[in-house]
């Protein structure tokens, strides 16, 4: 699971049988009471219902594998969606792809307009404390602005993974690689197992490990960093600056560094042209990955940061034949010179080569240089993108909305 | 060791919950993904946000809606943009 947090808007892409949308409230009232966004539903940030008014609202997601597992408003679409239409007005929900197969659900707002009095009869004036949020439906919003421009997100949802290939994000396979890397350079220091933006923030490690004979998962890693990556400690207590100049990194984050490497995802924004990435990424035991990347937008020759938003990518690998399962999303800045989106597709793809994937592209609708499909340049990467290596496109739908277009894509192994 | 330049982004790991973390039974699989915008970019934030919008927000303030969520914070990569932060449930 991850969140990623921007000024102004929060991403949180949670996994298994978390309860989401039991934290949406708390959110709003973070928002409003410790980044003094505006909030509508109340006359004072004393009352326990004030919570931020949100501009824009998407929940997605899969068809899930087991849905009885889940917990909460989960259980069903239609418990999500009144859920969150009880929360917001003006929402629409949708369900895009195969119903008889794998499909994927959206459920999106309408940018805010000025909440209007909340509908219950308790709330009888506009502090009326409903925790209900009005967003009715209609285009008018209290921002002239429009969605970030030239933003996109992607996002890449994979079933049937390969499975001599998912063997990677097992903690037994990745010890053993872990671990003959260390015969084969005995002092390695960590910067040459992790090259690419797998290394910690510029520091070195070094690792010492006791194998026992019989397995290499047994293997205890023991990696010190001496980087200046503080140390955070519980979270009932502060997060504080590590106590003292050592602060270890963990075998999940050591081992996690190692599957970025081995399996290719650490290339998907090479160190050679974005020296500032970083990527965050743990294994957890017995299997199963995540990780975080930030790449800074590139500097301009003269050092200047560019005015290109920065790229952030998110990855979670389910590697259990049963039920195995990658996502892969990130934001493709338009106008990026960087990879271009059907590439990047094509790279992760590549690393978890599963049996069926989804391809949702959202692209601003004010993006031209993203180029939507029916820009000329769109056209040609929208070309590009009908086609991955050894996949057949079984479906292609566009919802086009207000101020974005939703391209949905599904492929299936030929 | 080469130090970092200033646009590198900066870890910071979580070891009590690593310490205790048991995954054996979590179940990945499929996610749930919310986005949640309050104005349409960071240069257009509303007035009285402060000025760097939710950034402004300590790590420790998300712990609460987390819990609520069931997540646990694992480490945090923050950068000038955006901060990364890695869950575990």
């Amino acid at each position: 699971s991850s969140m990623f947090v921007f000024p102004h808007k929060l991403i949180l892409k949670t996994c298994g049988t978390t309860t989401l949308l039991l934290g949406l409230h708390r959110l709003l009232r973070i928002a409003a009471q410790h980044a003094g966004f505006p909030f509508h539903n109340a006359t004072s940030l004393d009352d326990i219902h004030a919570a931020a008014t949100p501009w824009r609202v998407f929940y997605s997601r899969k068809n899930f594998l087991f849905p009885d597992k889940q917990q909460g408003p989960h259980r069903s679409w239609k418990q999500e969606v009144k859920y969150l239409d009880d929360m917001f007005e003006g929402g629409s929900a949708y369900m895009v792809g195969k119903m008889n197969g794998d499909h994927w659900y959206l459920y999106i707002t309408s940018p805010q307009a000025p909440l209007t009095p909340p509908r219950t009869p308790e709330g009888k004036t506009p502090s009326g404390a409903t925790g209900r949020f009005r967003i009715p439906t209609g285009r008018t919003s209290c921002f002239d602005g429009s969605p970030g421009s030239n933003d996109e997100t992607l996002e890449i949802l994979m079933t049937d993974l390969d499975p001599e290939n998912a063997k990677k994000f097992y903690l037994e396979n990745a010890s053993a690689v872990a671990s003959s890397r260390l015969s084969a350079y005995p002092q390695e220091s960590w910067q040459g197992a992790a090259k690419g933006i797998g290394d910690l923030s510029g520091s070195t490690a070094t690792i010492k490990t006791t194998s026992t004979e019989d397995s290499a998962s047994d293997e205890i890693f023991d990696v010190f960093s001496n980087g200046s990556d503080s140390d955070l400690h519980g979270a009932d207590t502060p997060m504080s600056e590590c106590p003292d100049p050592e602060c270890s990194t963990t075998e999940g984050h050591a081992l996690g560094t190692v599957v970025s490497d081995v399996c290719g995802l650490s290339d998907v924004y090479p160190t050679s042209k974005y020296p500032d990435a970083r990527i965050d990424s743990y294994l957890f035991s017995p299997c199963g990955f995540s990780a975080n990347g930030i790449v800074p937008s590139p500097q301009n020759a003269d050092g200047q940061a560019n005015t290109k938003a920065p790229h952030y990518f998110t990855v979670h690998v389910t590697p259990e034949p049963v039920c195995s399962f990658a996502s892969f999303e990130t934001n493709v800045p338009g106008g990026q010179n960087g990879r271009e989106t059907s590439e990047i597709v094509e790279h992760v793809v590549d690393i978890f080569k599963p049996g069926r994937f989804s391809v949702t592209l959202f692209e601003a609708k004010t993006s031209e240089a993203s180029g939507g499909d029916d820009n000329p340049t769109g056209v040609g990467r929208s070309k590009r993108m009908e086609k991955i290596k050894g996949y057949r496109r079984i479906d292609r739908i566009v919802h086009d909305f207000d101020d974005y277009e939703l391209v949905f894509r599904f492929f299936e192994r030929e | 060791t080469f130090s970092p330049s200033e646009g590198t982004p900066h870890l910071t790991i979580n070891h009590d919950v690593i310490a205790d973390l048991d995954s054996t039974n979590a179940f990945e699989g499929p996610e749930k993904l919310l986005e949640v915008w309050f104005a349409p970019s960071p240069d257009a934030l509303p007035a009285g946000a402060k000025p760097n919008g939710l950034k402004a927000v300590a790590s420790d303030t998300w712990v609460g809606m987390l819990d609520m969520v069931n997540c646990k914070i694992l480490s945090v990569l923050d950068s000038e943009h955006m901060d990364a932060y890695l869950l575990s449930e």
